[in-house]
C-alpha cells in the first residue's frame, strides 16, 4: 500500500506545485518509486517534468469522467522511478461534470484502487481552489502536505482549508491527517516573512517541518527547462532545501 | 454608465487582488467614485480594505444566490469614493449552487444592471479559476486586466484565458475586451523576469501596460495593516508603480 499525499492550499502562487515536482524528485532518487498525479488543469506540474500536453491523448480527464484505468494514462519520465498521471486543459471540464456522476467525490479513490503497479508514494498536485478535484484528491489520500508562502494573504485562508480538510473526514475520508506544513519562499530580508512563520508555528506546532524553502530563482527558472531542481541546479539554496524535505518526509532523521 | 473590469486569471498568486485593490484606491484618490466587487471566496481584496469578515452579515453570496439588491451587501471603506461589494467564505458554496439556478452566468451582471448608485468604475477581483464565478463577472463587465506574473508558470496559462474569454465573447458577452497586461512582481535582477516580460509582449503587442510592477516587499506588507499602498507607503517603488498604472488606465497619457 503506497504513502499518499495532496498537496493542498486554495490560495494561489504559495508553491504547490514547486513543492510537488521537487518532493517527488528528490524521493525518486532515493530510490522510492513514485507516481505523481496531477488533478490541476493548468497541468503546471506535468509541465515541470517537460511532459508535452499537445502530444497527451489520454489524460487524468479520461480516468475520472470516461473510466479509463489509470494505467493507460501513466507517463514516464526522464527519472527513474517516475511516472506522472497528467492533466490537461480539458481537466477543467470535469470540475462541470462531475456534479451529474454519481459517487462524484470518490472517483479519482476507485481508480487507484485498481492500480497494479507497486508505488512506494502517490503525491497529487492540487489546484488553487476546494473544488471537486481537491475533493477527488483529498478523497484518495491518507495525508495532506500544506506549502504556505510566507506572506500576509497566506495566512488568511489557512481556516477555509483546515474547515475542508474537516469536512472532507465527517463525510468522506476519516483517516486523513496533515502530514506536514511547508513554509516557502521565505525571504530572510524581511520581517514579513518572520511574522508568517511565527505565526503559522503557533497555529499547528509540530506540524510544520523543520525545513523552510527559501525563496531562489532557480525555483522558478527550473520550469522553464521542463526539470526539476535536482536536475537543473543541485547546488542552489532551493535544491538543498527540497533534499532537505525529503529526508524530513522519509523521517530518517537525517534533515539538516 | 460605469467603466467596469474584471481582473483576471486562472494561475494563482500572480497579483490579482494586490492589482484590484491598488488600482481601485488611485482611482478614487483622482476623484473617480469606485466600486469594488470581491468574487474570490478567499476574500483577499476585502481583507485588503480592512473588511472584517466576522462582521459581515451579507456579502456577494446573498447577492448572486438569494437575489439580494447589491446595495444592501455594498459597505463604506475608510477611502472616499471607494466602496466594497464583499465576499465571504460561504461564497464558495455558490460554485456549486448557482449549477442548478438558471441562468447561472448573468447573476451578476442582473444584480449590477438595478444598481442606482453613479460609480465611475466597477472592477472585479476574481478567484484562481474558471469557474462559475469568474464567468459570472466576466459575463458583467466591459473590459478585462490580466496581470501576468514575470515567472514561467505565468506563460503556460495564457491560451487557456484567452480561450475562455473567447467562449465568453460566443455565448454571453460579445463586446467583451482586454483592456490591458499587467506585468507583475518584476525582478529586474533575474534574466526570468525580462524573458518572460518579452514574451509577453510578443504574444499580446501593445495590450501589454507600459507600466510594469516591480517585486516590492511594501506591496505584500500592505495588507496586514488593511490598507492599499497609497496609505500603507506612498513613496514606495510599488506605490509609484500603481500610481503609473493608474494614470494609463485613465488615458489622461501622464504616465511617467
Ligand atoms: N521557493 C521559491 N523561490 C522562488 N520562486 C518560487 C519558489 N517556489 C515557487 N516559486 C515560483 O513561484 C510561482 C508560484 O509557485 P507554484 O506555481 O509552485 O505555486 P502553486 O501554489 O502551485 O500555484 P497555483 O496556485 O497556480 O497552482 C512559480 O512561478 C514558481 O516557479
Ligand atoms: N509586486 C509585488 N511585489 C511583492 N509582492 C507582491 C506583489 N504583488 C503581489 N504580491 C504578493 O504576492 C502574493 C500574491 O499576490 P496576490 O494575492 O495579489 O495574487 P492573486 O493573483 O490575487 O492570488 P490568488 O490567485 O490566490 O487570488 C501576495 O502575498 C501579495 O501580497
Ligand atoms: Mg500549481
Ligand atoms: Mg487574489
Amino acid at each position: 500500500m503506497p504513502v499518499s499525499f495532496a498537496v493542498v492550499n486554495q490560495k494561489g502562487g504559495v508553491g504547490k506545485t514547486t513543492t510537488t515536482v521537487n518532493l517527488a524528485a528528490y524521493l525518486a532518487t532515493f530510490g522510492k518509486k513514485i507516481l505523481l498525479i496531477d488533478i490541476d488543469p493548468q497541468s503546471n506540474a506535468s509541465v515541470g517534468f517537460g511532459v508535452d500536453r499537445q502530444k497527451i491523448e489520454r489524460c487524468l480527464y479520461n480516468v475520472l469522467i470516461e473510466g479509463l484505468p489509470a494505467e493507460e494514462a501513466i507517463v514516464k519520465t526522464s527519472i527513474a522511478n517516475l511516472d506522472v498521471l497528467p492533466s490537461t486543459p480539458k481537466l477543467a471540464g470535469a470540475e462541470v461534470e462531475l456534479v451529474s456522476i454519481e459517487p462524484r467525490e470518490t472517483r479519482l479513490k476507485q481508480a487507484l484502487y485498481n492500480l497494479k503497479e507497486p508505488y512506494d508514494y502517490i503525491i497529487i498536485d492540487c489546484p488553487p481552489s476546494l473544488s471537486l478535484l481537491t475533493v477527488n484528491a483529498l478523497g484518495a489520500v491518507q495525508e495532506v502536505i500544506i506549502p504556505i508562502q510566507c506572506e500576509y494573504y497566506a495566512l488568511e485562508g489557512i481556516s477555509q482549508l483546515t474547515h475542508t480538510l474537516e469536512l472532507v473526514r465527517e463525510s468522506l475520508n476519516p483517516e486523513l491527517k496533515i502530514r506536514g506544513i511547508v513554509l516557502t519562499m521565505y525571504d530572510h530580508r524581511t520581517i514579513l516573512s518572520a511574522q508568517v512563520a511565527e505565526e503559522t508555528r503557533k497555529y499547528f506546532g509540530p506540524k510544520v517541518f523543520q525545513t523552510v524553502i527559501p525563496r531562489n530563482v532557480r525555483l522558478a527558472e527550473a520550469p522553464s527547462f521542463g526539470q526539476p531542481i535536482i536536475f537543473y541546479d543541485p547546488g542552489s539554496k532551493g535544491a538543498a532545501a527540497y533534499e532537505n524535505l525529503c529526508r524530513e518526509v522519509l523521517g530518517d532523521g537525517h534533515a539538516q
